[in-house]
């Protein structure tokens, strides 16, 4: 599959909140929503992967700023999910690889990885659109992922990457 | 926040396929990717969230014809990584609720999972782009949960749904 990918970004204004060992139970994300929306915190990334052993876990991004804000909002509904968690990352970096067309995400995935593999960089988180796949790394790996990833799809950085 | 969701669609024509206990270490999610390109097996969504105990867990949604060759792609590559568990599911249902001009998932993904949970709809999955929120439910939930959501965003359903 000949892979044309567009554009190659960043974004490390977004820090993550994780909340683990949620209920797998219906409505239990709207509790986590609602709380999250009643304290004006503006959601960037939503990812929550199968929960195979009947527990959840939830993460989400937000501005750097609303991190505390987050956290107090979701103290209350979480009281009776007496075993969830709330971990955050502020210092976080997504990197997103757009490719126009895209028939599917084998490729460019595969491709992607190993740019970051080969360059010893950790990738954290992945979630995908039918044009990108975007990836989460520490915010200190995120210029070199940035270039690693410019390279492999033979983009030139722009200037004011 | 004026939610303005333009369209809701659903797609049952896809499998899971999940990787748990894969060390959370750079160069393995380039393995996985590269075992299932191999097989030339077409992926749609990937998801990773977080490993918080250095285990991460991979899931990523293929055509229910490929699960039989993808499991068999990543049987060599997987024998190095003995914790690590592949397990599929070839029921499931994908729906997308697409907002232009989303600033914010906030509102959008309360909203969603409102309108799920009351239905008594169980979340698997959760993926955003910019513009979109997509969720993967029990294939056999798939219908009911389009329309809920449909009517939960005023969207009336057409005919072809
Ligand atoms: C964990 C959460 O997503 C749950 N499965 C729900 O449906 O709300
Ligand atoms: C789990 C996998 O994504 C790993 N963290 C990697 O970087 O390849």
């Amino acid at each position: 599959e000949e892979i044309v990918v567009s554009d190659v970004y960043s974004d490390t204004d977004q820090a993550r909140v994780t909340i683990t060992q949620l209920h797998d139970h219906p409505g239990v994300a709207a509790e986590v929503f609602s709380a999250v929306a009643d304290g004006g915190v503006l959601v960037d990334m939503i990812i929550q992967n199968v929960a195979l052993d009947g527990k959840a876990n939830i993460s989400f991004t937000v501005p750097p700023t609303d991190v505390a804000r987050t956290i107090e909002a979701l103290r209350m509904p979480l009281l009776k999910h007496g075993e969830s968690q709330v971990s955050c990352d502020e210092r976080i970096g997504k990197i997103s690889v757009v490719g126009i067309g895209l028939r599917s995400h084998t490729d460019v995935g595969a491709r992607m990885f190993h740019a970051l593999g080969d360059g010893g960089i950790n990738v954290q988180m992945v979630n995908t659109s039918e044009i990108k796949v975007s990836i989460v790394v520490a915010a200190d790996q995120t210029a070199v992922a940035l270039k690693a990833l410019q390279k492999s799809f033979n983009l030139t950085p722009n200037a004011d990457n």
